[in-house]
């Protein structure tokens, strides 16, 4: 009995594995029996065979799948990243979308723990979102607590937005907004990194001449330039003080608007005080300073002890 | 020979089955990476 030339003929049956069966015992072996034996133990060997053949394409593809898995969790993780990098860096755009952003997280989440299975990059980042998420309001409230609002006014044929205040800015987006049809551009002090101050510059609803520039938080370094506000070869007048007028001790947000506009064409009555044309201080700034001041109880406290202390002294 | 057959059997049912939550989870991603993807454009 040659059992080798069944092993290779049954190679052949992969193609018609009957026909070959049938004729391969006639030639061989006399037995029914036997023959029917080898053809079980051929069709074992086929099926074997075929499986193998099976299990090498399955595995194969399964390795194909997961390179691809891994491919497109790591174009995800690179994308998730940015549009985070993307919305702390424009918490305004943040809010309006904040809504479909958290449809979108809340169906991902389940998603991404199915993924953390495979790549195992799913845990830091979650952790590092809900980081973000806890130190934000924390910021924002440090932030809102210093607001401070400039107008500067600007030459008719200025459309820039730019209000030169002796920092350094750095733009970082505009919009329009529904309740002014001019754009609005967000600046961010480009001085020291670390620096938390944000600037919005919008033209007024009122007057289109005058430029408003609001800040949001305070300067953790010194005036890059003794500059004065200007808007382009606008006016000039001294803001070295904007940021800082806000910093009273008072634990409740404090907005301080400084009008740096002309009072000549300017409809407000509340500026209607005749001003120079480049005034060292403005009396507008002084008389929100010294209510700012006198506002503060703990001001109050230290004019009443020193003044007293100052009387009893001549006395 | 026949145990041989039944293990392989059995391992080609576990890799088609593994094969097939490749398929879905790779599915999923590709959801999320689009609709992240349309967010940020």
């Amino acid at each position: 009995m040659d059992c080798s030339s069944y092993i290779n003929t049954s190679l052949d049956l992969n193609i018609n594995p009957y026909r070959v069966h049938e004729e391969v015992p006639k030639k061989e072996v006399g037995s029914k029996l036997f023959s029917l034996g080898m053809t079980k133990f051929s069709l074992k060997e086929e099926s074997t065979d075929e499986l193998e053949e099976e299990l090498k394409r399955v595995t194969a593809e399964n390795k194909k799948l997961v390179e691809m898995l891994s491919v497109v969790c790591e174009n995800y993780n690179s994308l998730r990243s940015h549009l985070m990098e993307y919305m702390r860096r424009n918490p305004e755009k943040e809010l309006s979308t904040s809504s479909k952003k958290r449809k979108s997280e809340s169906s991902n989440n389940n998603n991404n723990s199915n993924l953390m299975g495979i790549n195992n990059n799913g845990n830091s980042e979650s952790s590092s979102t809900d980081e973000e998420s806890c130190k934000k309001p924390k910021e924002e409230e440090n932030i809102k607590a210093k607001i401070s609002r400039a107008y500067v006014r600007t030459e008719a044929s200025d459309t820039g937005l730019i209000v030169k205040d002796g920092y350094q800015w750095r733009k970082y987006g505009q919009k329009v907004t529904r309740d002014n049809p001019c754009p609005r551009a967000y600046f961010k002090c480009s001085f020291a990194p670390s620096c938390p101050v944000k600037k919005k510059v919008q033209r007024s609803v009122d007057d289109q001449s005058v430029l408003v520039a609001t800040y949001e938080g305070e300067h953790n370094h010194p005036q890059s330039s003794p500059m004065e506000a200007t808007s382009g070869s606008g006016r000039s007048v001294s803001l070295g003080s904007v940021p800082c007028s806000a910093s009273l001790n008072s634990t409740a947000p404090k907005v301080v608007t400084l009008d740096l506009t002309n009072s000549k064409s300017s409809k407000d009555s509340k500026n209607n005080e005749p001003r120079k044309d480049s005034p060292k201080l403005p009396k507008n700034l002084v008389e929100q300073m010294a209510t700012s001041l006198t506002t503060d109880p703990n001001f109050r406290a230290a004019l009443v002890a020193a003044i007293s202390g100052r009387l009893m002294h001549n006395n | 020979k026949e145990e041989s057959t039944d293990e392989l059997e059995e391992e080609l049912k576990r890799v088609t089955a593994e094969n097939k939550k490749l398929v879905e989870m790779l599915s999923v991603v590709c959801e999320n990476y689009n609709s992240l993807r349309s967010h940020l454009m």
